[in-house]
């Protein structure tokens, strides 16, 4: 029996409204310490990984490993139906052939109930290794997301390109270019926005603006983003919750 | 010329 309620129905909102549009059929795995999912665009070059830890619910009770296969175009209109503020309790048995959705509203009592069909979902769970990254950013992810949507404006794909004090973002397409440059600072009276760096060794990366666009659409799950960024390995966009993340791992363009 | 390389290339199946 899976019973995993959220003290607001928004936060579950924003976590699949922050991937529903690149990935559609994902199978959610719930056990005793919190649910996980991942899924990979039809594309094959963005992962999306998420984990929601315990402390993320107001109660969480999970007896039995389950997977829950869902759509998440279906699952997002159920969403749609509750307000921001209900709880929302995601309740399963053990052999599923549907999840219920419970919205309740405590001020008014109000319950709605939804019920979602489950689905077969074959998909590949990959392994992520630990990986080594040669930088680490944090940055606000406002800013993130309003470079990544300018500059996609100019061209498909974007470079990003990080110093020991210099982060760049450049786009370069038929009607003209554009860059970003940012630097590393401080801001005491509101850390969330302050930009980190902690470079190893300096990168020239190229990504797909299209997949970028996708993942700035995470930024209602956190202020921040952290962006690790490696030659030799798929970047790593990473949202925090209050336990747990959604992560996106985007692989790079290379020149030929 | 850029080529898009894929999550495959870097992440093995489980």
């Amino acid at each position: 029996m899976l019973e995993a309620k959220f003290q607001e129905a928004s936060l579950f909102k924003r976590i699949i409204d922050g991937f529903k549009d690149c990935v559609q059929l994902v199978n959610f795995q719930c056990k005793e310490d919190g649910i996980i999912a991942q899924a990979v665009d039809d594309s094959r070059v963005l992962l999306v990984s998420l984990e929601i830890g315990v402390e993320a619910f107001q109660d969480y009770r999970c007896d039995h490993p389950v997977t829950l296969g869902m759509d998440l175009s279906s699952l997002s209109k159920i969403l749609r139906c509750g307000n921001n503020t209900d709880t929302l309790t995601l309740i399963a048995d053990d052999t599923p052939d549907a999840i219920i959705l419970l919205f309740e509203d405590t001020k008014k009592d109000r319950i709605s109930e939804y019920s979602l069909k489950l689905m077969d979902i074959d998909a590949d769970f990959l392994k992520i290794e630990d990986l080594q990254y040669d930088t680490t950013l944090m940055m606000p992810s406002a800013e993130f997301s309003k470079t990544v949507r300018d500059l996609s404006q100019l061209s498909d794909s974007l470079n990003i390109l990080v110093t020991k004090e210099t982060i760049k973002f450049v786009a370069t397409g038929d009607v003209g270019s554009g860059s970003v440059i940012l630097k590393p600072f401080i801001n005491m009276e509101n850390p969330d926005e302050s930009i980190k760096l902690d470079m190893d060794q300096p990168v020239d990366l190229t990504f797909g603006s299209k997949y970028l666009q996708d993942i700035v659409k995470g930024s209602a799950l956190s202020n921040k983003i952290g962006i690790r960024l490696s030659s030799e390995a798929p970047a790593l966009f990473q949202f925090d919750l209050s336990s747990g993340f959604l992560q996106f791992f985007l692989a790079p363009k290379f020149d030929d | 010329k850029r080529t898009q390389t894929t999550i495959e290339d870097f992440f093995g199946k489980n």
